[in-house]
């Protein structure tokens, strides 16, 4: 079968929410 | 259209190689700065699918960071991008389509066999090998009901002031206008600032305008149905409750009218091949509605008659229309106060909401089913003008 092993490492992400605040910070933080 | 699908190059394998230095400038050329229109005779959700070209090589050589980055700078940058055209209906379903396809490229290509089962031999190599993204796939879910909101405010935005005057006010039937009840001034809608009158055609023309971009996007068609089903509630709403409030268009005139118009609408819906179920139901409450207006209301035969028909209508609904109902001349008599008691004896039990007006702003849920493409990544073609030559195929 030409099918693969199904992928074993979970990536973790933040939620949409979490992603939006990074995202914010680091906004703020560039000049 | 013109589908510009490559013949598969010899050695490629469907994925993209960058270098990490580039990511920035791959999420402004494609994302950020992109304009829908140069895209225009391309496959549609291209961005989609070159973005999974990326993530594919990235999981492909194990580089979990450069997945985790490219996926969080896609998803900011899309959202960026919706900031600052949150009242374009053309970038917003644009992003909606690309959201969507990359949420299906990573389901479809999981190695998750229930996403797998439409898959050609050769889709299933190109399937993820060392990372599971089951997190990013919530996250590009939220984000596209997001969007999707958002397509709906706007839409819902550019069709509101239509509604009253193409649905109740504008008299598109010839020598309807001898039969309206006298002493009644013409009113506008809503706004007072001068000629804010729309015909139905108007309506129909955004509707038309939606539709198509929407097609041409690649849209998932439930996706489509379901952006209509919302607006024909929209109509729906935003008619009845003006016709319970004014007792002007209360008239059996009017009903003719209406129920004309809406037979337009279900005549447009199913020219489009929209005409399911779940989207013609909305506009249930208005037919009857428009029924009520031009069914006799003397005998009790003609009150069973009306208690039967409108099952979509509460018995406030229904009352309210009959105490606003204007006859047409002197010849036709206005519903009687027995009459009213006799309806309202019928229908007492029924057990309808206590609230005469409809919620115009409510939202049916969404729902992204599983839409897998049969195109396979080493037939896409990237055009020039995305300037993406720093991509590598692999």
């Amino acid at each position: 079968s030409a099918q693969r092993p199904r992928p074993r490492v979970l990536l973790k992400a933040p939620t949409l929410a979490e992603m939006e605040e990074m995202n914010v910070s680091e906004e703020e933080e560039s000049p | 259209r013109q589908v510009t699908v490559q013949r598969k190059e010899k050695d490629f394998q469907g994925m993209l190689e960058y270098h990490k230095e580039d990511e920035a400038l791959l999420i402004r050329n494609l994302v950020t700065d992109l304009k829908p229109q140069a895209l225009a005779g391309t496959v549609p959700c291209l961005p989609a699918y070159i973005l999974y070209m990326c993530i594919r090589h990235a999981d492909y050589v194990n580089d979990d960071l450069k997945v985790h980055s490219l996926l969080t700078s896609t998803i900011n940058g899309i959202k960026k991008v919706l900031k600052k055209h949150n009242d374009d209906f053309e970038m917003t379903s644009f992003w909606l389509s690309n959201t969507c396809r990359l949420l299906h490229c990573l389901k479809q290509y999981s190695g998750d066999e229930g996403f797998m089962t439409q898959n050609t031999a050769k889709q299933n190599e190109h399937c993820l090998t060392n990372f599971d993204l089951t997190e990013y796939r919530q996250v590009l879910s939220d984000l596209s009901i997001q969007i999707y909101q958002q397509l709906i405010k706007i839409s819902e935005g550019l069709l509101q002031p239509m509604i009253v005057s193409a649905m109740l006010e504008n008299e598109s039937i010839q020598g309807l206008s001898g039969v309206k009840p006298t002493g009644y001034r013409k009113r506008t809608s809503s706004l007072a600032d001068g000629d804010n009158s729309y015909c139905l055609e108007a309506i129909i023309r955004q509707m038309n305008s939606f539709h198509t971009v929407m097609c041409d996007q690649g849209l998932d068609p439930e996706i489509i149905l379901q952006v209509f089903k919302q607006l024909f509630y929209m109509i729906n709403a935003v008619t009845l409750n003006n016709l319970l409030l004014r007792k002007d268009v209360c008239s059996w005139s009017t009903g003719m009218q209406l129920r004309y118009n809406i037979s337009q609408l279900e005549e447009w819906l199913r020219g489009r091949n929209l005409h399911q179920r779940e989207v013609a139901e909305t506009m249930e409450p208005l037919i009857q509605a428009a029924q009520l207006l031009q069914l006799k209301k003397k005998s009790p035969e003609d009150a069973e008659a009306i208690c039967s028909l409108c099952t979509a209508l509460s018995t406030q609904q229904i009352v309210k229309i009959l105490n606003l109902y204007t006859p047409l001349n002197e010849f036709e008599e206005r519903v009687t106060v027995a009459f009213i008691r006799t309806i309202q004896a019928q229908l007492q039990e029924r057990n309808d909401p206590q609230h005469l007006l409809l919620d115009f702003k409510h939202m049916f849920p969404v729902l992204f089913p599983f839409n897998p493409s049969s195109l396979t990544m080493d037939s896409i073609h990237i055009p020039a003008c995305l300037n993406l030559e720093f991509l590598s195929e692999v």
